[in-house]
């Protein structure tokens, strides 16, 4: 028999609601990193 | 339904630092003035496929300055990149290469290197000598006088002076001149050229024998002259580096020699 198991209920309030289909953003392609120091 | 276009190449993917690594290597191949260069940042990128296996990249690099002349033979891996208080200087190059089969080439390149401000360089050290001007008639002077001491207590061939390379003018505390340039040996000992320095002429390309020197020009509170030179040995294939120096460069005494 098939026995409903039990999840504990995410509080409402720690979910951030995020529409359906969501994708966070890449990261921005360039530029790059630094390599030796910002001029 | 058509496959989707690639994903924008990133500036710190393997294929973009393959890319501008081939990039600044062409670019301190071509060059025969100053120092090595080294990658500081991939600024942007832009890859515009020619089919399987081949395309063309336009790269946009932010570069600094190293120690290295140009003519020295450290790999670039090992050469230490002048930091903002010893007045670091920065390049900004537009690349273009092919990549046919993994294999990178260049079409064509354009740079141009600049300074940095002396106001960054005043706000990380006040006191850090700035660079001055080539054609500095201090500047000159040391490196005469450097040249002219070197030659003197050596017994290498006689050196002939190439180029400066970098100059910097240090007012307080104290007044100190620090010079950087370029030699090259001559068919000469120290000695001949003693008697006849105008016979004294670069070895030729096949013998050729470059090096570079340091040297450091105290002026107060006392006088002093300290000069190191390194010779590099026979490389093959040396460029062909005119006689004198960058053009607009003049001399304390033009067309004379520095001896």
């Amino acid at each position: 028999s098939v026995t409903k198991k039990a999840v504990a209920k995410v509080a409402q309030h720690d979910k951030v609601p995020r529409p359906v289909g969501f994708v966070p953003p890449p990261p921005p392609p360039c530029p790059g990193k630094i390599r030796h120091f910002d001029i | 339904v058509p496959a989707a276009p690639p994903p924008p190449l990133g500036c710190d993917d393997p294929e973009a630092e393959a890319a501008a690594e081939a990039a600044v290597n062409y670019i301190n191949g071509q060059s025969h003035h100053g120092y090595k260069f080294t990658v500081n940042r991939v600024k942007d990128i832009r890859v515009v496929p020619q089919g399987p296996n081949n395309a063309i990249m336009f790269v946009d690099l932010e570069l600094l300055e190293t120690k290295c002349p140009i003519l020295s033979p450290t790999p670039l891996e090992n050469c230490t990149v002048r930091t903002l208080a010893e007045h670091a200087v920065e390049g900004d190059c537009d690349v273009k290469l092919q990549k046919v089969d993994g294999v990178f080439s260049v079409i064509a390149s354009k740079c141009h290197s600049h300074e940095d401000s002396r106001e960054d360089i005043r706000k990380v050290c006040p006191d850090c000598p700035l660079l001055a001007k080539m054609n500095n008639t201090e500047v000159l002077e040391t490196v005469s006088a450097a040249l002219n001491d070197y030659n003197s207590k050596t017994t290498d061939p006689y050196l002939r002076l190439l180029e400066i390379g970098r100059a910097q003018i240090q007012y307080h505390p104290g007044h100190i001149v620090i010079v950087e340039f370029a030699v090259g040996a001559t068919n000469c000992s120290a000695e001949e050229a003693k008697a006849n320095v105008e016979a004294c002429q670069l070895l030729p390309e096949d013998q050729s024998n470059f090096g570079f020197c340091k040297a450091v020009m105290v002026k107060r509170p006392s006088q002093g002259l300290q000069v190191d030179c390194q010779l590099y040995g026979h490389q093959v294939p040396a460029p062909d580096i005119p006689l004198l120096s960058w053009p607009g460069v003049t001399y304390a005494h033009p067309g004379q020699d520095t001896s």
